[in-house]
């Protein structure tokens, strides 16, 4: 694994200077579409400006998701992998160029949404404190059997688009006994970034994460 | 691309076998949980035993897809690419292999249930005849364009899910029109996997594209 070797050199700059700044960094990664974009959008305007936050965002291509992002205040940069190779993740030399794009002295928290992906961003460190890991109840409750590595790899789960439980067949129970037993004790908060139900839990586990760091 | 050039070469190895045996060959695509198994699971019900059917899944891990789709009668291959570096996608030396679990003299349609990932597999031609993606309306309308490539490399798409729209914020003709921008004049099926909701025309369209082989 000669590339993931080249990685984690890198990751650990990012790291140590992240250290030095004081800044709490969370890697966010799920499928595509699951509500890594909505979750944000909602969490930014419940901890801001208490805690000041910033955000990479990563994509194949196009800004929406940095536009959506953009109207919180927060600094946003979008990284479009197109320009150079189409990559499905983020390496942790991608989020060390994106940093030019910030003044980490002003930032308490920042978040990195990535490449929707359910596979290969949970093999790149990038330097982050924390992965978070989304799976909305809409792609069914066997994902975290048929790809344990990224809700290994994950600290926390957040189980999203609760409010379409009433129209779905998920198996809620089955859901979370998989994760206890891919990862047992992982925290698995329970919400809907449409609603914000299950918001509570899930925003104090971030301000006692970032107020850990500073 | 080196490793895209061996690939190649034995993707058309593949289709020259595919080509002798008279197997129609799909490839069919999406994001994890967007509802490939349960639309396939529907498609051979109704397609069987006038088409003789067979389907190779590929997981990262576990049988859960090859047991549903088994049920159906068809024959049934599992790849899980855990065994072997835990790639998210299916290339086709793997394919290869897994003919060799399959009698092609008694196939008329062999339907390769690729692994959940709207990047990867894309780039890795297999031999097969024709593409699908299927794109889950609960992922939102902008995944066409912010993941163009699987979107351009298909030939056909199954927007799926269509009896959860009246539940979600989904801008149909958006997904629409972002579609006939990238891939001019790809057909689209609306269906919904789990209701049966549109399913004619896409079976159509496959009993003609097998019938044309034959
Ligand atoms: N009903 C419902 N829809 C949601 C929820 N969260 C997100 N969505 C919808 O799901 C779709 C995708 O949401 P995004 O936030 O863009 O997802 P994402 O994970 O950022 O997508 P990518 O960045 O492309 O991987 C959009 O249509 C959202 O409106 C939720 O809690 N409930
Ligand atoms: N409401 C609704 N749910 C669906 C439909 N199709 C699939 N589902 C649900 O979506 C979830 C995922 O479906 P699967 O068929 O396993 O999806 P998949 O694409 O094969 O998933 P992977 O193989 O893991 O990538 C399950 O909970 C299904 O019940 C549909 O048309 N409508
Ligand atoms: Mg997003
Ligand atoms: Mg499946």
């Amino acid at each position: 694994r000669r590339v993931l070797d080249a990685n984690d050199i890198m990751a650990d700059r990012n790291r140590q200077r992240f250290q030095a700044e004081q800044v709490f960094v969370l890697n966010m990664m799920s499928s595509p579409g699951s509500g890594k974009t909505t979750t944000l959008q909602k969490t930014l305007a419940r901890l801001m400006p208490e805690i000041r936050c910033a955000v990479i965002v990563g994509d194949i291509c196009t800004t929406n998701d940095a536009d959506r992002l953009a109207a919180s205040g927060a600094p946003v940069v979008q990284i479009n992998t197109d320009e150079f190779g189409g990559d499905c993740h983020l390496a942790a030399h991608v989020i060390e160029k994106a940093l030019g794009g910030l003044d980490l002295s002003a930032i308490d928290l920042l978040i990195v949404e990535n490449i929707g992906n359910l596979v290969c961003p949970a093999e790149f460190d990038i330097g982050e404190d924390a992965r978070v890991v989304v799976l909305s109840v809409t792609e069914g409750e066997d994902k975290p059997a048929k790809y344990p590595l990224m809700f290994r790899e994950c600290d926390v789960a957040l189980l999203n688009k609760i409010d379409l439980l009433p129209y779905l067949d998920f198996d809620r129970q089955l859901a979370i006994d998989t994760l206890g037993e891919i990862h047992p004790h992982m925290p698995i908060f329970e919400i809907s970034a449409k609603t914000e139900a299950g918001f509570e839990p899930w925003l104090a586990w971030i301000r006692d994460a970032v107020r850990a760091k500073l």
